[in-house]
């Protein structure tokens, strides 16, 4: 895809590269003619300039992406730059909050999807410190979600006699077993030692299941 | 658990106030007296005062907990804390980086486990623009996790007719229904409008599903 990435923080920067790495053509403006120069080599192309003036807008080509993302804290400029590229057309924006009030704003004003990264991994780390040793948590619904848990303790264990249904009322959807990953296990399928299980259940209970097998 | 959490920026604050609200104990601690006086009410206690200092964080207790997270984005004070922090014996210590560098260093000092949100967001993001219109992606193995995709051009028909597996080697694991999640569904089950699937695949048989849904 086309993309135009706006700002050059760290996020900015690193999704910038990121795109570009899984194969998307990256533009990126920012006023820092520093952090233009040093990510040039990495991305399609870095332009200096001031994302809110419409005009330099239109010379970038923004109309032409088919994906926006305005990556700024500060309100003011992310608010009028997403207000800009809904009014060019851009199909998709999305734009960076810093704050819940600024998350607000930018949904009033049209971005696609809002991001807070900072706020986003607090609640994912919360979360797994909740489940020390689950290696991570994937949200579905609030408190309901899935979980990659090490199954080292219930070596040799068939699911059947692990029984999580009946205690945790949690369900293993798959077992990630080195490369390879075996979906939707047979109740009467053993468990080996390095195998990590990929169990959906209420995110309280989870985090029992873990602790229950370190 | 008995948690430190240093440094009340947008990282550290939101983190405060999700560890609490999973019924952790959280103490944090930050040299601008502003931003302890305004978490002060949503956590266990908040203090004012240089956690570089080893004498404040003895003052706080840091040697009493079980884990103390340190967010900040300057190198040398996330650093020296992070030491101080293993020199007390606190069992376990995240740090929270702002730069590849800056991770490197936190690992060699001793970090339990570091977080570069800004990073982690932007990946993370960069992986679900691959699949526009999903609303989420889990890796379990390189190339291969769970999509969140919404069923909406499915409306009205079972999941074998679908044929996901024979089209996309691609697996339902569970149907999200509003607020309910349909484990391991049936082949005969009927997708609903606003249903949204959680399947296992490849990420790039993935994003075909969701083109192909568009
Ligand atoms: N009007 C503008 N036009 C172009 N670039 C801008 C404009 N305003 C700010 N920037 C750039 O946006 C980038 C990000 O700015 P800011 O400091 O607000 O980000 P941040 O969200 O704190 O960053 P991080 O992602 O590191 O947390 C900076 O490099 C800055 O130069
Ligand atoms: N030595 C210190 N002792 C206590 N608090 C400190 C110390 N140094 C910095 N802080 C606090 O750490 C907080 C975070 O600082 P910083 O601006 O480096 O964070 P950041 O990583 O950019 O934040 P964000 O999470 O918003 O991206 C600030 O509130 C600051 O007052």
């Amino acid at each position: 895809m086309h993309i135009l990435v706006a700002g050059l923080g760290r996020f900015g920067r690193n999704l910038a590269i990121n795109l570009t790495r899984l194969g998307h053509d990256v533009i990126a403006i920012d006023q820092d003619q520093g952090e233009v120069q040093d990510i040039a080599p990495d991305i399609e192309s870095a332009v200096t300039g001031d994302a809110t003036d419409e005009d330099v807008l239109l010379e970038i080509g923004a109309p032409d992406v088919q994906l926006a993302i305005v990556a700024m804290a500060e309100v003011e400029a992310s608010v009028l730059i997403t207000t800009h590229l809904k009014n060019l057309k851009v199909p998709m924006v999305f734009a960076k909050a810093s704050s819940d009030v600024h998350r607000t704003i930018l949904e009033r004003v049209g971005a696609d999807r809002v991001i807070f990264p900072e706020q986003e991994m607090a609640v994912r780390l919360a979360q797994s410190v909740e489940a020390p040793r689950a290696m991570d948590y994937f949200e579905l619904l609030p408190h309901l979600g899935i979980a990659q848990i090490p199954a080292a303790a219930y070596a040799g264990r068939t699911l059947a006699s692990m029984d999580l249904r009946g205690r945790y009322n949690a369900a293993v959807l798959a077992i990630k077993r080195g490369n390879e990953l075996v979906v939707m296990p047979e109740l009467t399928d053993r468990v080996q030692d390095d195998d990590v299980l990929v169990v959906v259940g209420r995110d309280d209970q989870l985090a029992e299941i873990v602790d229950a097998s370190a």
